[in-house]
C-alpha cells in the first residue's frame, strides 16, 4: 500500500507523503484566495487560469509562504540608531524539480498599536540586503559580503511591510546559492536629535513589536501545467 | 438479441457521487483543507443507439456498430469522465510550509461514452 501510495502522491507532485512536526496557522492571504477558489468557476473558465494566479497575476499554480528560519543578530561593538539587525532565511530547497518560480513578496509583519505610542509619527529606517558569504559559526561579520537591496523609510503606522524579491529568488533558484538575508531597522535620521535626548533604546521601543516574517513563493509545475496546454 | 435487453435509465452512463474524505486515506494530518470534497465517478452502459444524452464521440459510435456484430471480440464503449473540474488544496509540506496548490479533473461533471 506504502508503494501505491507513494506512486499516487508522485502524480500529485509530492515525491513523499509530507508529516508537519509544528504546524503553524495558515496564513490569511492562503485562507483568503483558498476560500475565493471555493465557489464554482464559470463553465466557459479557460482551462489556462489554473496555471495563473489571479490575485498576483503571474503563472503559477503553487502558492507556499515559508516561515522565517534566520536569527537575531546581536553586534559586539553597539551602533547608535540601529534597532534590529537580523539575519533572514527562507528554505526554498524544498521545491520540486520541474517548478519554475515566478514570484516572491517578502511580508514583514509588525503587531504594534500606533495609537498607544509614545513616538506616534517616529520614523524608522529599513535596509535589507542580501547575504553573499557564509557567515563563520559563533561570528556576526557583516562585512563586504552583502549587498544592498532596499532601503526605504517607514512610519510605525505601518502593520506590514512588501517586497518584491522575485529576481533574487529566482536567482537563488538557478544560478547561486542561498545565504539569506540581513534585515536592519534604525531611527531615521529625523529621529537622531530626538535619540540625544531620549536615548536610542527609548526610540527603539516601537519596533519591539516586529513579529515575523515571512516570503510568499508562487511557482508553476510544468508536469501539472502541461497536461491542460496539450488538451487545449 | 443484445438490442432486447431493456436497460433501465439508471443503468445509463452518468456520474454517480462519491465523496473523498482525506481521513479516510489517511491524509488528515497534512492536509488543511477541505478535508473532503465531492469528486463523483463514472459508472453505467453505454447501449446501442447511443443518445445525444450519452455525450457520445464518434470512435464509440463505430464501436457500437462494431460491437453490435461481434459482441464477444469488441466491447461496449466504456462510460468515461469528459468534464472535470479543479479544485485547490491547502497542506502543509515536510518543512512545515503552508502550501496552496490548484489541481485540474479533480471533480467529474460530466460522463460521455
Amino acid at each position: 500500500l506504502s508503494l501505491q501510495e507513494s506512486l499516487l502522491l508522485k502524480s500529485l507532485g509530492l515525491s513523499a507523503k509530507p508529516s508537519p512536526k509544528i504546524p503553524v496557522p495558515v496564513p490569511s492571504v492562503l485562507w483568503r484566495i483558498f476560500q475565493k477558489r471555493k465557489t464554482p468557476p464559470a463553465t466557459n473558465r479557460d482551462p489556462a487560469d489554473g496555471c495563473r494566479v489571479e490575485e498576483f497575476n503571474v503563472p503559477g499554480n503553487i502558492i507556499r509562504v515559508f516561515a522565517d528560519q534566520g536569527h537575531f543578530i546581536h553586534s559586539a561593538q553597539p551602533q547608535p540608531l540601529l534597532c534590529l539587525q537580523k539575519r533572514l532565511y527562507f528554505n526554498l530547497s524544498v521545491l520540486e524539480e520541474g517548478e519554475r518560480l515566478t514570484m516572491a513578496q517578502l511580508e514583514i509583519k509588525f503587531s504594534h498599536n500606533s495609537y498607544h505610542s509614545p513616538w506616534p509619527g517616529q520614523g524608522f529606517e529599513l535596509r535589507l540586503y542580501r547575504s553573499c558569504q557564509v557567515p563563520l559559526r559563533g561570528t556576526p561579520s557583516l562585512g563586504p559580503g552583502r549587498k544592498l537591496l532596499v532601503e526605504q523609510s517607514f512610519a510605525r503606522l505601518h502593520k506590514s511591510l512588501l517586497f518584491n524579491l522575485s529576481d533574487v529568488a529566482k536567482d537563488w533558484t538557478t544560478n547561486s546559492r542561498n545565504l539569506g538575508l540581513i534585515l536592519e531597522i534604525a531611527v531615521s535620521g529625523d529621529g537622531a536629535s530626538a535619540a540625544v535626548s531620549a536615548g536610542p533604546r527609548s526610540l527603539c521601543a516601537g519596533i519591539d513589536s516586529f513579529l515575523d516574517t515571512s516570503l510568499l513563493v508562487v511557482t508553476l509545475s510544468q508536469q501539472q501545467c502541461r497536461a491542460s496546454r496539450r488538451r487545449r | 438479441s443484445a438490442y432486447n435487453v431493456p436497460i433501465t435509465p439508471s443503468n445509463l452512463c452518468k456520474p454517480r457521487r462519491l465523496y473523498i474524505s482525506f481521513s479516510d486515506v489517511g491524509w488528515e494530518n497534512w492536509i488543511i483543507a477541505p478535508q473532503g470534497y465531492m469528486a463523483n465517478y463514472c459508472l453505467g452502459e453505454c447501449p446501442f443507439p447511443l443518445t445525444a444524452e450519452l455525450n457520445s464521440t464518434n470512435h464509440a459510435i463505430l464501436q457500437t456498430m462494431v460491437h453490435s456484430l461481434d459482441p464477444e471480440g469488441t466491447p461496449q464503449p466504456c462510460c468515461v469522465p469528459v468534464r472535470l473540474s479543479p479544485i485547490s488544496i491547502l497542506y502543509y509540506d515536510n518543512s512545515d510550509n503552508v502550501v496552496l496548490r490548484h489541481y485540474e479533473d479533480m471533480v467529474v461533471d460530466e460522463c460521455g461514452c
